[in-house]
């Protein structure tokens, strides 16, 4: 396009590339000036459509690795949450993300042992790749996710004692990773319906997520016993579960232009409720004077902004 | 009035015809429907909800005095005087979006993570003549 400064690559355009293949000179998103490249996700596939007249399927040749189907669950459950039948948002005042992204362990060692005592557990050392969360992309909230095969029955209350550890692979020894901080933390919940359990390590990963790391190494043991502590009921027989490895849930917030904010939005509304967005012309503003704004008005619209 | 003072001694007909230039044209800018759905596209692949997704857009005339019934700034009319008096090569104004709603969409990606993400602008839900 003719627009300001120049366009990344003269070179026309005309291959395909995958989204992900920034380094191509011809990916359509490296005609975007720099600031827009990140966090487009929705774009590059738009703009190889409108690219590429010649191949309508071929998005259906971009391979991708196919999702858990308890993931997929998941998500579902929470578009449905989260957006009308017409996909519009809904406009929730409790919910600040305008991004999710749910992520599957890209590898885990299982460790099985049981100690009688202390009931069944379960740890895994797991692996998250998070290539995908892009710089404009701000951290609010971080979530183990739990997914129950059990046969505990319902409306039986458990009490899980979990602990969490980071790996870090330090450059000198790739193999084995050295352990970097830990948590451990006790979680209570009724297991009824509920198919779910997030449990909330934002704090612990906040400072890796913050800087931009792309892979988590973390081993969390977890276990769990029937009963609940606060009612001194006895913790007995240990719940045999078959824990499925948990999903890394991130909770986002996307800076970028083409991203919806709602307080954005709902400040919009407020501006101007029925009337299309325009610009304010120095020839007619809204109140009809000629655009001179007396010192309080000032000291006002300071505050506003 | 000045209208009239100005419009020459007509008859009642050529009057009708006079007047004519000021009504709004048939085919008015306005709101159209339009819904697709992403198997339409092949995208059902990776993009997982919405099923259905109405865009919507912009079509028709402006009229030739939009004044604030589009919301139009002055220099609307003004680019109609200029291509009405001096330049015919400028475009009239033309009708376009002038109000958004977002969408959320759920995707996969291509290393199978699954994102929900909230796009802005993504349905046009008023028009206007800029």
């Amino acid at each position: 396009p003719h627009s300001r400064g120049r366009v990344a690559s003269e070179k026309p355009s005309g291959l395909l590339v995958a989204p992900e293949d920034t380094s191509s000179e011809l990916n359509p998103l490296l005609w975007l000036p720099k600031g827009m490249r990140r966090g487009y996700a929705l774009l590059p596939p738009l703009l190889k459509v409108l690219s590429d007249r010649g191949h309508p399927n071929w998005e259906s040749e971009v391979p991708r690795l196919q999702p858990d189907s308890r993931a997929l669950r998941f998500m579902k459950r929470l578009y449905k949450m989260s957006a009308t039948k017409e996909g519009i948002p809904k406009d929730n005042k409790s919910h600040l993300y305008n991004t999710v992204r749910l992520f599957t362990p890209c590898s885990e060692c299982k460790h099985r042992h049981r100690d009688l005592m202390k009931g069944d557990i379960h740890s895994v050392d797991l692996l998250f790749n998070l290539d995908r969360v892009t710089a404009l992309e701000h951290l609010l909230k971080s979530v183990l996710l739990y997914s129950f095969d059990t046969s505990v029955p319902a409306a039986s209350s458990l009490s899980c004692m979990c602990h969490l550890s980071v790996k870090e692979h330090d450059s000198s020894s790739q193999v084995c990773p050295s352990v970097s901080h830990s948590v451990a933390f006790s979680l209570h919940f009724e297991v009824r319906k509920r198919k779910w359990v997030e449990i909330d390590v934002t704090s612990f990963l906040q400072p890796l997520i913050a800087t931009n790391r792309r892979n988590i190494h973390m081993a969390v043991n977890i276990t769990c016993l029937m009963g609940d502590p606060q009612h001194n009921t006895e913790l007995e027989n240990p719940v045999n579960m078959a824990l499925v490895p948990p999903s890394l849930l991130l909770y986002l917030n996307d800076t970028s232009e083409q991203a919806y904010h709602r307080w954005n939005s709902l400040r919009h509304r407020r501006k101007s409720p029925g009337r299309p967005r325009q610009r304010t012309s120095p020839l007619i503003a809204p109140t009809g004077d000629d655009g001179k704004e007396n010192s309080q008005g000032k000291r006002a619209s300071r505050q506003r902004r | 009035d000045e209208n009239l003072k100005e419009a020459p001694a007509t008859s009642p007909y050529n009057l009708s015809e006079y007047f004519k230039q000021f009504l709004f044209p048939q085919n008015e800018c306005e709101l159209h429907n339009f819904r697709l759905s992403f198997s339409q596209l092949k995208w059902d692949k990776w993009i997982i909800a919405p099923h259905r997704y109405s865009p919507q857009y912009c079509k028709g005339d402006c009229p030739r005095v939009v004044g604030h019934r589009y919301g139009s700034p002055v220099h609307t009319m003004v680019q109609n005087i200029i291509y009405e008096k001096l330049d015919s090569s400028v475009p009239k104004p033309s009708c376009v979006p002038a109000e958004y709603n977002p969408l959320s969409v759920l995707t996969i990606e291509p290393d199978g993570s699954i994102v929900y993400k909230e796009y802005e602008d993504m349905i046009a839900t008023k028009c206007t003549c800029r």
